[in-house]
């Protein structure tokens, strides 16, 4: 499944 | 990584240091809300657990990440103790009353409520950041209790402000440039999050014209 986005950021 | 996204931690960065500044330059933590700062902790301390499982080298933006979350962490701890501690005696603990009791409550519910994954990693990272949203708020009831704006302190909300801005023009680009699963909780958040700032400029804004005191509504 895509990784979400947030999860990268701070 | 992109220049909105590097341009808003740079400006979250910024605006620690200024915090950290006004304290140490002025011996003193008057006007500044330990409460905010306690949330803060507490939003840091339940969002990079995954500090426990990534490894720092496994990418450049991983290294970046834990670079910046272990600052986070640290400063903010670091400014409870100078509050809590060193500066004890300025600090403004009679009108610093907002009930955070009751944000935490409420994101707690909220996490439980709406998450990604039923992990505890996962709820505990949706509480985060729900908390986040509203953790200025017992700031801005102190500067709404005390009236007083001092520069430092608003230029410190003003970096807040503007590094959640930056974070907005940094989903919209990504939206358009990855082609990754949309986030929507944190966007909801976020964007509450900056309406909250963009509240309080427009009536600091007000008052500063009027040359009257700060009032929120």
């Amino acid at each position: 499944p895509p990784e979400d986005t947030a999860k990268d950021e701070l | 990584m992109n220049i909105f996204r590097l341009g808003g931690d740079m400006l979250h960065v910024v605006s620690i240091f200024l915090l950290l500044l006004k304290i140490q330059t002025s011996h003193s933590c008057a006007g500044l809300s330990l409460k905010t700062q306690i949330l803060y902790m507490v939003v840091f301390s339940t969002r990079y657990l995954d500090l426990f499982f990534t490894k720092p080298w496994h990418s450049a933006l991983t290294f970046y990440n834990t670079i910046m979350k272990i600052l986070f962490l640290s400063s903010s701890a670091y400014t409870i103790y100078l509050m809590q501690k060193r500066y004890k005696h300025t600090y403004d603990k009679v009108h610093d009353t907002f009930r955070i009791q009751y944000l935490i409550a409420a994101a707690a519910v909220l996490a439980l409520i709406f998450h990604l994954r039923l992990t505890v990693f996962e709820i505990l990272w949706a509480f985060s950041v729900f908390l986040e949203s509203v953790a200025i708020l017992p700031q801005l009831f102190l500067l709404q209790e005390t009236g007083e704006v001092e520069n430092i302190t608003s230029h410190y909300i003003f970096c807040l402000g503007g590094y959640r801005t930056l974070y907005i023009f940094n989903w919209v680009w990504r939206y358009f440039t990855e082609h990754r699963r949309n986030q929507w909780l944190a966007w909801g958040c976020g964007t509450v999050q900056t309406l909250i700032y963009a509240d309080f400029f427009y009536y600091y804004i007000l008052s500063r014209k009027q040359g009257k005191k700060l009032r929120l509504p």
